[in-house]
């Protein structure tokens, strides 16, 4: 057994999609695509014609997939192999692996959001493995305790859905994940954002949203944000890390465990300063 | 004190305000934004004061032989859009990491940079492995970015100690003279 197993991921020449991933010893099947849904758009007057707005959010139909294919460029050393994907003019990708790390991380950047219809666009990224989660996936509650969420479910009453994708979004403050009896997928978030697995096997998270009508809950103005002149744009970095449910990993280390020190890392992360070596040698200068 | 109240007021006010993204008109979102980079501005006196400390406890200039009160540290606020001044218009310039946890951690450190030729020295002198990786070509249009660098360079910062800190040499040189001891990248 390798103790320290290398972290994969496998790139489709052909789509520039990624179509596998191999970390802590552990390959599945991982695709991953972006998405938006055309936010709904009402007069308010009910509740069945709210308008999706800053307050909150309603899916207009099925999201549609951004593009099927993605240009590419990989670029590899001592430190670091990553694959920059293009997926189109407002939505790019770096997918990135460090030496001895066991974690990929995708550091997505999106905007500015084309405005070409009345409903706005609310953009995700979905990730989906062949793990069968039984509708079950877990997030965290403030970067703490970590709860059970159960599709279509709530623990206190029973529950008669109105909203199929909304009523199924959670927060994820650091954490959403899914398992089966073998193995373990988690995707940690460097921001508060919403998510949910709406399939088994998937995860799906919002990392940026445009809506061009006011939801009438107060604000009184559209959540259209831009800076510059142009929509806003927003990059930030999801990692994800895969292990055995069970049992530790070949590293000695349980996945739980490694979530866990992956989110301190991230959240709590080392702070770099710069400064001038007042033109003195290493020498001098140490 | 004083430099955390700005701070500690802008956080205040968005908390109170629920500065949840968009639950706000716009020029509010622009005031929050304000008021939040003054505030982190004004800490950047008191977080370049105590990391002296840390640093170089009884630090002595090495040119005027007198006390020099306070390293000028500064952060690179805008390294996520791969944008920092300081690293793109300095040859040479040292790096401090410092670990906020109390337990010793590594971290990949990203800075961009104008040249594709650097290196760079741990605190033992020894040459750390470095890479220097382009820019997302994405990035580089996106409305606002005003920076000249289409590089980063990336190094690990190893075992950074608990609630201390690594600091990092790091001189930028031409081809032709490549200083001794650059270890070969594994291609």
């Amino acid at each position: 057994i390798d103790e320290s197993p290398n972290t994969e991921f496998d790139i489709d020449p052909d789509t520039g999609m990624i179509t596998e991933i191999s970390i802590n010893g552990h390959s599945i099947n991982f695709t991953q695509d972006f998405l938006y849904y055309q936010g709904y758009v009402g007069d308010n007057e009910k509740f069945i014609n709210r308008s999706s707005g800053a307050y909150i959010f309603r899916p207009y139909g099925d999201p549609f997939k951004v593009a099927t294919k993605a240009s590419f460029k990989v670029t590899r050393g001592p430190v670091v192999t990553e694959v920059h994907q293009t997926f189109n003019d407002w939505i790019s990708q770096v997918i990135r692996v460090y030496e001895e790390e066991n974690v990929i991380e995708f550091n997505w950047l999106v905007g500015p959001i084309p405005i070409d219809d009345v409903h706005g666009k609310e953009i995700i990224t979905r990730y989906k493995t062949s793990i069968k989660s039984n509708a079950t996936f877990y997030t965290d509650s403030n970067g703490r305790e970590t709860l059970t969420r159960i599709r279509n479910f709530r623990p206190t009453w029973n529950l008669k859905l109105e909203e199929p994708v909304s009523g199924n979004y959670y927060p994820v403050t650091t954490k959403i994940a899914i398992k089966d009896d073998d193995l373990e997928l988690a995707v940690l978030t460097d921001r508060a954002q919403g998510g949910s697995s709406l399939k088994d096997g998937e995860i799906e998270l919002m990392i940026h949203r445009n809506c061009l009508h006011d939801d009438a809950f107060g604000v009184g103005e559209a959540l259209n944000e831009t800076a510059f002149g142009k929509g806003l744009v927003a990059r930030g970095s999801h990692y994800v890390i895969l292990g055995s449910s069970k049992d530790s990993n070949p590293n000695g280390y349980t996945t739980a465990s490694q979530v866990h020190d992956q989110i301190q890392q991230k959240l709590l992360s080392a702070w770099t300063f710069v400064s001038g070596t007042e033109n003195l040698s290493f020498d001098q200068y140490k | 004190r004083v430099d955390l109240n700005a701070l500690r007021e802008a956080m205040g006010v968005m908390q109170h305000h629920d500065a949840i993204t968009g639950t706000e008109k716009q020029h509010v979102a622009n005031d929050y934004a304000r008021i939040l980079s003054n505030g982190i501005k004004e800490c950047e006196w008191i977080t370049a004061t105590a990391l002296s400390k840390i640093v170089a406890p009884n630090m002595r200039s090495y040119l005027r032989d007198e006390p020099v009160p306070t390293i000028p540290f500064t952060t690179c606020p805008l390294a996520n859009i791969s944008q920092c001044a300081f690293t793109e218009t300095n040859n040479d310039f040292v790096i401090t990491v410092y670990n906020p946890l109390s337990r010793p951690v590594s971290k990949h450190v990203r800075v961009p940079v104008v040249g594709n030729k650097y290196t760079i020295k741990d605190p033992q002198g020894a040459t750390v492995v470095t890479q220097i990786v382009p820019v997302p070509a994405s990035l580089l249009r996106i409305p606002g970015r005003k920076s000249l660098a289409e590089n980063e360079l990336v190094f690990k910062a190893v075992d950074i100690p608990a609630l201390g800190f690594k600091s990092y040499f790091i001189q930028k040189y031409e081809s032709n003279d490549i200083p001794k001891g650059i270890p070969k990248g594994r291609s």
